[in-house]
């Protein structure tokens, strides 16, 4: 099982078609360093990408330079995904 | 039984499928189970039929999982199916739907991406096609469709998230949906359900040209998004996908649309804006409810508008 410890979540809001090509860029970066969850798609709506730990550093600091606001939406993955596992086998329990 | 199930908690792919046994044993009169094909891991494609009778009659298709880290669709396909056979002889527009149409529901569209989100990787979101030569794994299902294939909004490097595939329909779980809707000819209505972010859409979503009934369509998200509204509260937009979201080649609805399916629509379901794909099991009857409210509304305006 994949572990995302100290992975984000950060949803940024584009001002303008100019900000939005600067998240399209990242997506094309080789080898991939964010996972678009929604992808850059117009400036009326947010943008929210996860970001390896090993790579929050750079990312928030390219952010940064090009004025892209952010907020951190998910402050660490693994959180949520041990709750999730934890709740689907509590359920389990009781179903059985 | 189906009756110590879970119906507000996430379950995996072999609890699924088990449910689906009991579900269609327990309701017989109604239900039915279909393979329609085999996935790229040799999984088998599970669609369950709801029917009142008759042969060919008209149909409503429903999808969920077609992008495997969205768990809250399979989750809310599931409580859909339930609610179905105990509306049926008690809501009026179920019971007209079901006395005129049937209704197929393929919960998990893309049954390797999921139990990979069970094994390895929770936020897998394509198939698990691999090919000689190409070192990633994965092609994203909801770009392998033959309407609008290999445009704007997909792409042919294999390593990225929405890789479109070697060729139309070159994905076994495509096809399988292809080849099953094109020999029963009568599908009248497809919904194939995601998430997140709470949009009701409908084709085009490789183009910004407009289809034909546009108008109608448009319409009929509006009716349905307020009955979504109504039940919790949570808004929805709506409209075309290349306008309201983003240009996206080779999906599901578009082919649908090019196929004569009319009323084709994409669900976007919650998240409110703090989960994500991670929405906590908690949510999963509010949503479900919410979205039965819309689909009721699609499905009765396909039952009213034969063609």
């Amino acid at each position: 099982q994949m572990n995302f410890t100290g992975d984000q979540v950060l949803r940024i809001l584009a001002k303008n078609e100019k900000q939005l090509s600067l998240l399209r860029d990242l997506e094309g970066l080789k080898p991939q360093k964010v996972d678009f969850w929604r992808g850059p798609a117009r400036p009326s709506l947010p943008v929210d990408m996860r970001v390896p730990f090993s790579e929050l550093k750079d990312i928030k600091a390219y952010l940064e330079s090009h004025g892209l606001a952010y907020n951190i939406m998910i402050k660490d993955i693994q959180v949520l995904l041990d709750e999730e596992r934890e709740a689907m086998a509590k359920s389990r329990r009781l179903e059985r | 039984s189906t009756s110590s199930f879970s119906y507000s908690s996430y379950h995996t792919l072999e609890e699924i499928y088990t449910w689906i046994d009991n579900f269609v044993t327990e309701h017989s009169d109604i239900v039915s189970k279909l393979q329609i094909g085999h996935s790229f891991e040799n999984r088998s494609i599970l669609v369950l039929k709801f029917s009142t009778g008759g042969s060919r009659r008209p149909a409503i298709w429903i999808d969920s999982g077609i992008h495997s880290r969205e768990w809250i669709t399979h989750a809310t396909s599931v409580w859909i199916a339930k609610k179905i056979v105990s509306e049926y002889g008690k809501d009026r527009i179920v019971t007209d739907v079901l006395n005129a149409m049937d209704i197929f529901l393929e919960i998990v569209s893309n049954p390797d991406g999921f139990a990979y989100t069970h094994s390895m990787n929770r936020l897998w979101r394509k198939n698990k096609s691999t090919r000689p030569g190409i070192f990633c794994i994965g092609v994203d299902l909801n770009r392998n469709w033959k309407s609008g294939f290999g445009g704007n909004g997909s792409n042919n490097n294999p390593c990225s998230e929405t890789y479109h595939g070697p060729s139309p329909q070159s994905e076994p779980e495509v096809a399988a949906v292809v080849d099953f809707i094109m020999s029963h000819g009568n599908v009248k209505a497809l919904i194939s359900i995601h998430s997140y972010s709470q949009m009701l859409m409908y084709p085009y979503g490789h183009s910004l040209e407009p289809v034909s009934n546009q108008e109608e369509l448009y319409h009929l998200a509006k009716d349905a998004v307020q009955a979504l509204y109504e039940v919790h509260g949570i808004e929805y937009i709506y409209g075309s996908i290349s306008t309201t979201l983003y240009v996206a080649s080779g999906i599901t609805v578009d082919w649908a649309y090019d196929s004569g399916i009319k009323y084709s629509f994409s669900f976007e379901l919650r998240d409110t804006g703090r989960y994500g794909f991670l929405l906590p099991a908690a949510q999963i009857i509010p949503t479900a409810q919410e979205t039965w409210m819309a689909i009721r509304t699609i499905m009765e305006h396909t039952l009213h508008h034969p063609y």
